[in-house]
């Protein structure tokens, strides 16, 4: 028998193809393809001598211990066994090829020449899940005992969550001291539920969600933990946390009621004793983003953007002013201000307030002065001044055809800043008057 | 000032006080521009090198008084282009700009005076005051003294020249002002303060010329620039004021 070097495909000939076979042959190839893969062949060539159940020449497959067909006669002709477009595959990695012929091709006293074969085979891959399921064939592989992942060439077993793949690759073993829940909504279940659930169980679910996020955990029914009468929780135990403090240790057959755990971290801890068979818990698990408390404003010139109806974790507001009113955050002066919603549900910053803009003291005027047309010395927004120059000796310089007084009149503006309707932020100017003595020279006597 | 009588305070505020190579005059324009003659600064017979400190006080009637104000320092000093300090007959373009270093508050006794808008301030016979700390008949003056004057007819002033044999410019850049038979002139010491003028029109007094020079003192015509004639320049060395 010939091995054939475990390649993934390739062809088998009879001796000499497509020359006339030899007579007296008795030839057997194995071919064995990468452990994983099964063999699929095919004829894509086959002329042999046809006779009466294939008795004189005849090429045989097997596989897996079992015979696949004996063939003999030509493609597409009734006499003998062809093989036709059959495709062979194997159950395992391996398949035999028999050639046998006998010591002559004679028909009628005439020799007659046959090619022989062609065949070609390939590896495919074994779907060891597959054969797992439909067990009543042998198993070539050893089961996984939870869950099968097959892939080209092998497959992996793995485990249901809460038990961890033992060191053989196949058989689980409840493992459940380090369950991680991080989406935001989901169940928490004991192992098996609602099968009664393993002996001598350590389980730890933790519930991880983002900041900001609170967890609210319904149980389902049915809710079955071994209890005893009068001693709380003696065989097994569910204790659940919240942010590391405790909030409650559950057995028996009265569902916990619904909780709010305020807050985004929880671990769930699950004993149990050697014996039992109490069905377990499961839980929902939802989260609800945070709140914040609505923002108030704490004088009536602070106006907050867009009031939303609620605010919650990440919302943020804008506070800003009225017109002539600045935000300060104590005494610091602020451009802009949003606060965000934390994740503990306050807000990042405190309210700040308005106050009102303060244009501070105007600027003297040179040769002349001001006077308040509004409370003396105060400099807050809305307040007026009139600037006049010290006549007769200046004069104010306007343009544009506007008086004196419309020139030398300025108001605090909402930016905080001295200004006159015509020209702005710019003081007037008080330039001398010429040729106006106030003691002129005068002659009476004549 | 000859034939004049003293100024009170608050007559002639734009008056200044210089002392530079002497006495001298001048008027505050602005608040921080004194008119003068450019003589006072380039005397005519000098040599031209020579360089004197300007002194420039303002704000009195008295000398004692006056200097005891602060002398206002001068930060800049233009002389018109047309004066020629070397020709001691020419008083073409006798006119100057001392700007000083710091503007100056104006008060009572403290003005500016305005320059002239138009050629009726030159109407012959209309009367103009002359102001000055110059002397009077040879005596130093110890206050400030004024007179009033006519603008006299160019032609008088040039016939009376000729009559006097004298080759000085009398160009169109100049007038005269005065009488031969009028006691009161302006005199030496008084170059540079201003030929005054009342525009009853606008109620403004206005300096139509610069004392700048003469035959002598009193019973003559003296001669003054024509200031109409350089209101451009005066602006444009003011530029931006």
């Amino acid at each position: 028998s010939i091995p054939l070097s475990q390649k993934l495909f390739g062809e088998v000939t009879s001796p000499l193809y497509p020359k006339p076979y030899p007579n007296n042959l008795d030839k057997t190839t194995v071919i064995t393809v990468p452990t994983g893969f099964r063999v699929k062949l095919v004829f894509w060539q086959f002329d042999l001598e046809p006779s009466e159940g294939c008795l004189y020449d005849y090429v045989k497959i097997s596989a897996d211990k079992k015979t696949l067909g004996r063939f003999c006669g030509q493609l597409g002709s009734p006499l003998g066994n062809p093989p036709e477009a059959r495709e062979f595959v194997s159950q395992g990695n391996k398949m035999q090829l028999t050639f046998h012929t006998d010591f002559s091709n004679e028909e009628n006293g005439t020799i007659m020449f046959h090619k022989g074969f062609l065949a070609y085979y390939q590896a495919v891959d074994l779907d060891e899940c597959a054969s797992q399921l439909n067990s009543l064939e042998e198993n070539l592989q050893p089961q996984c005992q939870h869950l099968c992942h097959n892939y080209v060439g092998s497959y992996f077993c793995t485990c249901r969550p809460g038990y961890e793949l033992q060191k053989d690759g196949h058989s689980c073993q409840a493992e459940c001291s380090n369950e991680l829940f991080t989406e935001p909504s989901g169940y928490v279940s004991s192992l098996e539920y609602p099968q009664p659930y393993p002996p001598d169980l350590r389980c730890n679910y933790s519930i991880r969600v983002e900041r900001g996020l609170t967890l609210h955990l319904k149980f389902l029914e049915p809710f079955e933990i071994d209890d005893h009468q009068q001693v709380h929780c003696p065989y097994d135990q569910l204790q659940i946390y919240a942010n590391g403090r405790n909030i409650g240790e559950f057995c028996g057959k009265k569902r916990p009621t619904d909780f709010d755990t305020s807050s985004n971290a929880v671990d769930l801890l699950f004993f149990t004793d050697e014996s039992g068979d109490s069905r377990g818990w499961k839980l929902h698990y939802v989260t609800e983003v945070i709140k914040c408390p609505q923002p108030k404003t704490l004088d009536k010139f602070t106006i907050i953007q867009d009031v939303q109806p609620q605010y919650q974790f990440r919302d943020y507001f804008i506070a800003t002013c009225q017109q002539g009113y600045q935000l300060v955050e104590g005494n610091q002066v602020l451009l802009s201000f949003t606060a965000v919603c934390q994740d503990d549900g306050t807000w990042h910053r405190a309210m700040p307030r308005c106050r009102i803009k303060d244009c501070g003291p105007p600027r003297s005027l040179t040769n002349g002065a001001f006077n308040y047309t509004t409370t003396k010395g105060v400099n807050t927004y809305q307040a007026r001044i009139q600037y006049y120059c010290q006549e007769p000796y200046y004069k104010m310089h306007t343009r544009g055809g506007i008086s004196e007084i419309q020139r030398g009149a300025y108001t605090c503006t909402a930016q905080g800043i001295w200004k006159n309707e015509w020209e702005g932020e710019k003081i007037p100017r008080c330039l001398p008057v010429c040729g106006k003595p106030v003691n002129p020279v005068e002659q009476k006597q004549r | 000032i000859i034939g004049g009588q003293k100024a009170k305070l608050g007559n002639f505020p734009w008056q200044a006080f210089t002392n530079i190579y002497g006495r001298g005059g001048g008027a505050l324009l602005g608040d921080r521009w004194i008119l003068t003659a450019a003589h006072t600064l380039y005397p005519k017979d000098h040599d031209a090198q020579s360089n004197a400190t300007v002194d420039v006080f303002l704000g009195h009637v008295s000398v004692e008084e006056i200097t005891k104000l602060a002398n206002h320092p001068v930060r800049r000093v233009s002389i018109h282009p047309d004066y020629r300090q070397d020709e001691s007959h020419n008083f073409e373009g006798d006119i100057a700009l001392l700007e000083l270093e710091n503007s100056v508050t104006l008060g009572p006794n403290l003005l500016p005076i305005c320059l002239p808008d138009n050629e009726t301030f030159y109407d012959r016979g209309l009367m103009g005051y002359v102001s000055g700390f110059g002397i009077m008949e040879e005596r130093l003056s110890y206050d400030l003294k004024f007179i009033r004057l006519p603008v006299a007819k160019r032609e008088a002033c040039e016939s009376w020249l000729r009559k006097n044999k004298r080759k000085d410019v009398f160009s169109q850049n100049m007038f005269c002002a005065g009488d031969p038979s009028l006691k009161q002139d302006a005199c030496q010491g008084d170059s540079g303060g201003v030929f005054a003028v009342k525009d009853e029109n606008s109620d403004r007094w206005v300096a139509t010329g610069i004392v700048s020079w003469g035959i002598g003192c009193s019973r003559g015509y003296g001669f003054y620039t024509k200031l109409l004639n350089y209101v451009d320049w005066i602006k444009k060395e003011m530029e931006g004021e």
